[in-house]
């Protein structure tokens, strides 16, 4: 589309197509045209290269709000907590174990917690996440109260002075309340174990996931205030376009993105590649 | 709701008229919003709107219902004819053990189902063996162990193995054993993309010989919905798909797309992490939950 001399009706329909299949969504594909429309008329793009050079700022500009991803630059209140959420099988264990690698490396002293105490074998999991990530570990008891774990994990780190503690949480989907409901109660406590904790709530959304993306965001933000978000399995064929849509409503930044199983498959999120990425 | 969009599109329509180009155009301008908005393949979607077109041009406006009635009709007779003329129940092989295998890509509810499948099986008064050949995932194999001893079904667990083959194989040498007549094999989540892993998964496919291969698919998976189903299929060949997590509001266009190009059927809908949560699919259902 975008070796295209001229921005005719039939360019505009594959861009509009392109967009629609990285998941931005029709409503979102259709702003971004009116916006390429805009721009074309004052000038500021052209046709050919121009396009595409054109789109990508027009991306850009929408993910503003989620570009405040200096992750390295997280607040470090001592000990750090986070809360890793989202709906089922999107990655939070996963990416929790690669995040306790990464500021495992950084240094510092980091506590897994493995306070998904419903799915089989979650603790399991996750404590061999932590072995792989160097760090210790809080595993909590299957069919066990969430919220006391990580309550007590907070405790834990705070006698131990440790710096950080990732919480790792139940997959759940945000159409059910009572679930919900529990993830609000592990936040009260740990606001009780700790002043303003958790100081961070991440939610971590899939990249093959396609408009029910912005209902996950909506629901989680709603009920807890999201602090950021993952994206993970961008190393599978899935753009990722829905947190595009994402951006136009809410201004979240996005940590970091998941790029495969390993412990080292976790990068901190680079709008230029991304955008760039949508088209390739 | 796409009813009353439609309803609102025709409402100048009145008494006796015909269906014209001009409110056919609006029309099918929200129906494809519609269908978009709920995840159905860009290109099944332009060919749907355009099949709706050519049906309702020139219709007589029905005494009985409203023009937008009527296109929402054809819309609903469309849909359901699309998802529903494959579906067939489940049927066993002369020679036991039948066996299942499941595949897809990560997180989309494969371990979960193999254990939901089993469970259905045992309903059916039959005795399956499942067998975790995921050899990656942390804890996967303690996952499925699990979840076997929750509904009292055996299941083959080799911790040490990497080779996914081996362990089926042993799981086929062990089965006289349990009397399972059965078989359900967990595999390893993968990309389409990652061909190693494809390879394994076809060599998986070789050496077990399923009746039915499902492509597990998460409801809420967007437009590579068929670019992932068009590689299983053409890696191991699939029966099927399962399509989970239908419990939330992910409208599921992934299972309209994937009907409509690859041309296999929703066998089964996960609707829960409970192991009794496997249903049958009911393509009017899914008919009604596609169009809002
Ligand atoms: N290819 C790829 N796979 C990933 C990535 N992140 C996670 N996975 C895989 O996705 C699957 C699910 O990951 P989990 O970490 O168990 O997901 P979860 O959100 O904790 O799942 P629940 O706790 O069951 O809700 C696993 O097979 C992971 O290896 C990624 O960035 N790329
Ligand atoms: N709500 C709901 N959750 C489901 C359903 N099916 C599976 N899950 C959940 O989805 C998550 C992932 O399920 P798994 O069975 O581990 O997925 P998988 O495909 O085996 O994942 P990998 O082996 O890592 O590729 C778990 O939290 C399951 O409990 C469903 O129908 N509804
Ligand atoms: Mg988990
Ligand atoms: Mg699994």
């Amino acid at each position: 589309v975008f070796s295209r001399k001229r921005l005719d009706i039939d360019t505009l329909e594959e861009l509009e197509e392109a967009l629609i299949l990285a998941d931005l969504g029709a409503r979102t594909a259709d702003k971004v045209l009116q916006e390429v429309n805009v721009r074309v008329k004052n000038r500021t793009i052209e046709a050919g290269d121009g396009l595409r050079d054109g789109v990508i700022d027009i991306l850009r500009d929408i993910m503003t709000g989620a570009m405040l991803s200096a992750a390295e630059t997280i607040a470090q209140p001592r000990p750090w907590v986070l809360m890793m959420v989202g709906v089922n099988g999107v990655g939070k264990t996963t990416t929790l174990g690669k995040l306790a690698h990464h500021f495992h490396q950084q240094g510092g002293k980091s506590l897994l917690v493995a306070a998904d105490t419903f799915r089989a074998a979650a603790i399991e999991q996750a404590a061999i996440w932590s072995e792989r990530a160097g760090v210790d570990v809080i595993k909590g008891q299957p069919g066990g109260d969430a919220a006391a774990v990580a309550f007590d994990a907070v405790q834990a780190a705070c006698a131990r002075r440790m710096d950080r503690v990732l919480i790792d949480t139940a997959g759940r989907l945000h159409t059910k309340a009572p679930l919900m409901e529990e993830l609000k109660k592990m936040q009260r406590v740990l606001g009780r174990a700790l002043p303003d904790a958790p100081h961070d709530i991440w939610l971590v959304l899939d990249a093959t996931t396609g408009q029910n993306g912005l209902a996950q965001v909506r629901q989680f933000h709603e009920s807890l205030g999201l602090t950021g978000l993952v994206l993970t399995k961008l190393d599978g064929t899935s753009k990722g376009g829905i947190v595009i849509n994402v951006a136009q409503e809410f201004q979240l930044p996005i940590r970091y993105i998941g790029v495969g199983e390993g412990v080292d498959d976790l990068r901190p999120f680079d709008v230029a590649e991304f955008t760039a990425a949508l088209f390739d | 709701s796409l009813s009353a969009k439609l309803d609102g599109i025709f409402s100048q329509l009145r008494g006796r008229g015909k269906l014209t180009e001009a409110n056919i155009k609006e029309a099918t301008r929200e129906i494809r919003l519609a269908l978009l908005e709920a995840d159905v393949n860009f290109q099944v979607v332009k060919g749907f709107v355009q099949r709706v077109r050519e049906q309702a041009l020139g219709q007589e406006v029905m005494r009985s219902l409203t023009p937008g009635q009527q296109v929402v009709k054809i819309v609903r007779d469309e849909l359901t004819t699309l998802m529903g003329s494959q579906h067939t129940p489940l049927t066993m092989a002369s020679q036991p053990p039948t066996t299942f295998l499941l595949v897809g890509l990560q997180g989309s509810g494969k371990t979960t189902s193999a254990a939901k499948l089993a469970r259905k099986l045992q309903d059916m008064g039959r005795r399956p063996l499942l067998v975790a050949a995921d050899v990656y995932r942390p804890a996967a194999m303690e996952q499925l162990r699990l979840l076997g001893e929750q509904i009292q079904t055996p299941v083959v667990v080799r911790q040490g193995s990497r080779d996914p083959v081996d362990i089926c194989r042993q799981a086929f040498e062990e089965a006289p054993q349990h009397q399972a007549d059965a078989i359900v094999i967990d595999t390893a989540g993968r990309l389409q993309i990652d061909e190693t892993l494809m390879q394994e998964l076809a060599e998986i496919k070789t050496a077990t010989n399923p009746r039915y291969t499902f492509l597990v698919v998460d409801a809420m998976t967007g437009q590579e919905a068929v670019n992932v189903a068009t590689a299983f299929n053409q890696a191991v060949s699939i029966e099927g798909v399962i399509l989970t997590k239908l419990d939330g509001d992910a409208r599921g266009g992934a299972a309209l797309s994937i009907q409509a190009v690859v041309g296999k059927p929703i066998q089964f809908v996960g609707v829960g992490e409970k192991l009794d949560a496997l249903e049958a699919f009911h393509p009017e259902r899914m008919a009604s939950r596609l169009l809002g």
